[in-house]
């Protein structure tokens, strides 16, 4: 464990926190893509599979608990939460996720490390993790108009990968045969997918202004 | 499972 990845971790934990937060306080998931969520309840299923199998620390099965608790219940509130699902906005949030997630798992049965069920499905949610906030990127331009929590929550999730390329760039330095050249390169890809929202982001908090994306 | 096997990460 180094301090990039530490760091990395508890961003992606702040991510969700935030998310948590807004939705259990204010009661509202406007502007709130469900089709992210429901990708990051797949990605943490798909990638969690050895959760029982192979112990690696207690750190390692608090996160994959907390993580996949937290995804799923996010559906949940979004989906059936007598209040919160009146704010969701199903009209604006189009995305067909569902065409995301094919092309991801015959990538993962093609460029994988292994091929074996529990590799496949771990390499199946590694490229759907780069791709999982394009329905919220694509909802946050339709509109427009941007809140500070959900601001937040992107900008965290955007800030937890980058944190992980650091971390990767460390271990290849610091571990002799640490490559994992399918994990760089899908981590790389979901950081850049995040690049223009990060410069809009880092214009209005420089600007004070209030964040808003080009149409 | 042989160690490259396991994910160590998030």
């Amino acid at each position: 464990m180094n301090i990039f990845r530490l760091a990395g971790d508890m961003t992606h934990l702040a991510s969700v926190l935030v998310l948590l937060l807004k939705i259990h306080t204010i009661k509202s998931c406007a502007g709130i893509s469900l089709k992210t969520q429901e990708l990051y309840a797949l990605v943490f299923a798909t990638r969690y599979l050895d959760l029982f199998t192979d112990y690696i620390s207690l750190y390692n099965t608090l996160m994959k608990l907390i993580f996949l608790v937290s995804s799923f219940s996010i559906v949940w509130y979004i989906r059936h939460h007598k209040i919160v699902r009146r704010s969701y906005d199903k009209d604006q949030d189009t995305f067909r996720h569902y065409f995301l997630v094919l092309p991801c798992f015959l990538l993962a049965l093609v460029i994988n490390e292994k091929f074996t069920v529990k590799e496949i499905m771990w390499t199946f949610s590694l490229y759907l993790e780069a791709v999982a906030i394009l329905p919220q990127l694509v909802l946050l331009q339709r509109t427009r108009n941007i809140d500070n929590l959900t601001g937040q929550y992107v900008f965290l999730l955007g800030a937890y990968r980058s944190l992980y390329i650091l971390n990767w760039i460390y271990r290849y330095f610091t571990e002799p045969h640490y490559v994992h050249w399918i994990t760089w390169i899908s981590g790389l890809v979901q950081t850049l997918l995040y690049a223009d929202f990060f410069y809009y982001y880092f214009q209005s908090w420089k600007n004070n202004v209030k964040l808003e994306l080009p149409a | 499972t042989d160690e490259s096997d396991v994910h160590d990460e998030l």
